[in-house]
């Protein structure tokens, strides 16, 4: 990975390049042993069935990388006025970073990313974190849902969540029905 | 406004306008789906208000209320199933809405049906003089269609086909609007001519009369009980003993049954999944992504209302956003949400392309459209399941209220790890096609344009 400092880890084709890289590896290491087992002698179908943990590995980086290329890709194509383009680079940031720091020893397992470059990764990781947080809520006021289709007592949009909770909790049939367990056991007990 | 979360929305470094627009692929898109969502939120029979305190029972005949009333706005409002509006209209019920099943009765006939059959069954269809369900998965079988139990073996004396679930195993067990609510069904079942097995095949079969909603005659059927959730849908069970249906109730478009038992196929066996395929395109945003989203939402917003602890000595308590361990919980599933619209747009573009060639009979982008489908729909449905759970816990305690929309949201997202192909298989499948690519790109054979990378290995190596 040819990243020198935290900065280079910003860039979509280095990111890009090592989820392809990781993909590759995961995905031509486990066709080899499938043949290694087939050409020892193992029936094709024993085979399969013995590398199916790192196919599944496999394809989950495959997927990994092409979701990654195609955030990137949208990017670069969106508008570079209006400030959209630069949020959504630091959210396809935030998406790869995230992804090679939650999955660290994938990448590191052959060198590819060293462990010096992991520290950059997870610096710039974090340092993300705090210039997205700044935009969160316009970002999910974004995906423009209504309060009804959230139906949610504390995501509303004006935010009045606790008296939301207070207000919702009171509909309960548990407040507005009689207690059949205190005629049956309660009273019983209290009585006694 | 709670001043919490309005100093929030007072300086943002981009047009939150415009970025809805985007996401919703262009600024006209976002008119017609926000007044799709007004029409639907102002009409009190479409309310969500007590959902949830509602029983099994009540939520089911809820969603059928809906659906029935839908029918009716639908044509009120001039909304057609080929309009723009038409995919606005399950995010705007929060797909709490019953025949979703019916829905894929039709496109299965649609794809899967000659002309003949297409102009038979989807005007009734359209026009709910029959509700449709969609019987594929066995109390035994899920994702492998090959080991489905089901046969259909054609007489050619009476010109039908008998359909038997022979074991238990075989019954049909999870189709959705099969429990209560169904008549037809599209039934999948090993075809069977003197004797030779010619895999599993497609039916459509009766299983309710449609004068009385009673069972037809050697039909078993009903509802699998309680769930994790999905209540307003009645997941179903049939049974079939000796049920005959008529020759042209097979779906012939690309394979047929002739009168004297000749089995004619056209195209690839393959065809029977993309129904499937489709299916789990869709779902993708439906079922994974736009709750996603939800969940986002909830956990941002509730985490710049909650105050806990103090980050500097002497100060008041702290948003809970501020603290970097919620950052880093929230904001790389904010992040998620649009990476996966985005992937969204790509498969659908894929699908798109693929189905337009199977409409020309060329179905050389099958294997990659069902490898895509199938390991998008794992991996994204996978990263959401865990990506909601981790907003729930974000929100503490008040996340585990129902009231916080939380759990509704994380256990029905569970469930989309589970239907449509269960994710490690769906993986697999995937893997085979990736496998199969890898090995053609080591010898320098072509390989489909997704997977070009993978030609990147020398040759021979």
């Amino acid at each position: 990975c040819p990243a020198k400092n935290k900065f280079d880890f910003l860039s979509p084709d280095t990111y890009t390049e090592a989820y392809q890289h990781a993909a590759v590896r995961l995905i031509s290491s486990t066709a080899a042993k499938l043949q290694d087992l087939i050409q020892s002698g193992v029936k094709k179908h024993d085979a399969w069935n013995e590398c199916t943990v790192q196919l599944v590995q496999a394809v989950k980086a495959h997927c990994h990388y092409i979701t990654v290329k195609n955030f990137a890709e949208t990017v670069e194509r969106l508008e570079t006025k209006g400030g959209i383009q630069r949020i959504m680079k630091h959210l396809c940031d935030l998406f790869a970073l995230h992804g090679i720091f939650s999955n660290a020893g994938v990448f590191l397992h052959d060198g590819y990313i060293s462990g010096a470059q992991m520290d950059m990764v997870t610096a710039s990781y974090l340092d993300l974190l705090a210039v997205i947080r700044k935009d969160a809520v316009p970002l999910v006021d974004a995906f423009d849902f209504t309060d009804k289709t959230l139906n949610s007592a504390l995501g509303s949009y004006d935010g009045q969540v606790y008296q939301r909770l207070y207000e919702w909790a009171q509909k309960s049939p548990t407040n507005t029905q009689m207690n059949p367990a205190y005629e049956r056991y309660l009273k019983p007990l209290l009585h006694k | 406004v709670n001043p919490d979360l309005a100093s929030e929305r007072q300086t943002p470094s981009f047009s939150v306008e415009k970025l809805t627009a985007l996401l919703d692929g262009g600024e006209e898109n976002t008119r017609i789906r926000r007044a799709v969502v007004e029409a639907i939120e102002s009409d009190p029979v479409f309310s969500r208000e007590n959902q949830y305190f509602q029983s099994q029972n009540e939520k089911y005949e809820a969603a059928v209320r809906k659906a029935v009333h839908l029918q009716k706005k639908m044509h009120e409002m001039g909304w057609t199933e080929n309009g723009p509006e038409f995919k606005y209209i399950y995010r705007a019920l929060s797909g709490e809405v019953a025949f979703l099943l019916h829905t894929v009765f039709m496109r299965s006939i649609s794809v899967l049906g000659s002309d003949k059959q297409i102009t038979k069954w989807i005007p009734l269809a359209t026009q709910y003089q029959l509700i449709g369900s969609y019987a594929q998965t066995e109390l035994g079988h899920g994702t492998y269609l090959q080991g489905l139990e089901t046969t259909a073996v054609f007489d050619i004396a009476t010109q039908e086909f008998i359909l038997n679930t022979p074991k238990i195993s075989a019954m049909k067990w999870w189709p959705g609007d099969m429990g209560r609510s169904a008549t037809h069904a599209v039934v999948f079942a090993q075809l069977d001519i003197q004797g030779k097995c010619y895999g599993v095949h497609p039916f459509i079969v009766q299983i309710r009369s449609l004068w009385d909603h009673s069972l037809c005659p050697g039909i078993t059927a009903g509802d699998i009980g309680p769930k994790m959730n999905f209540d307003h849908i009645d997941n179903g069970y049939l049974m079939l003993q000796n049920v005959r249906v008529p020759r042209e109730n097979m779906l012939s478009k690309f394979c047929e049954v002739q009168p004297d038992g000749t089995y004619v196929r056209r195209g690839s066996q393959q065809i029977n999944y993309f129904t499937m395929t489709a299916l789990r395109v869709a779902l993708i945003s439906h079922e994974a992504v736009i709750p996603l989203m939800k969940a986002c939402t909830i956990a941002i917003r509730y985490s710049v209302v909650r105050r806990q602890s103090k980050l500097k000595p002497g100060e008041e308590e702290a948003k809970i956003l501020d603290f970097q361990t919620q950052q880093e919980k929230l904001l790389p599933h904010v992040a998620a949400a649009y990476a996966f619209h985005f992937i969204n747009n790509y498969l659908e573009d894929l699908f798109n392309r693929g189905y337009e060639e199977i409409q020309r009979e060329n179905f050389d982008m099958l294997p990659e459209l069902h490898a895509f489908s199938s390991g998008f729909k794992a991996m994204v449905t996978q990263y959401c399941a865990s990506a909601v759970e981790a907003c729930l816990r974000a929100c503490g305690g008040h996340g585990y209220s129902l009231l916080s929309g939380l759990p509704s949201l994380c256990t029905r997202i569970l469930a989309s790890c589970i239907y449509e192909g269960e994710n490690t298989i769906l993986f697999l499948q995937t893997a085979r096609f990736l496998i199969k690519c890898f090995m053609a790109a080591s010898a320098g054979h072509p390989v489909p344009p997704s997977v070009t990378y993978l030609a990147a290995v020398k040759p021979g190596k």
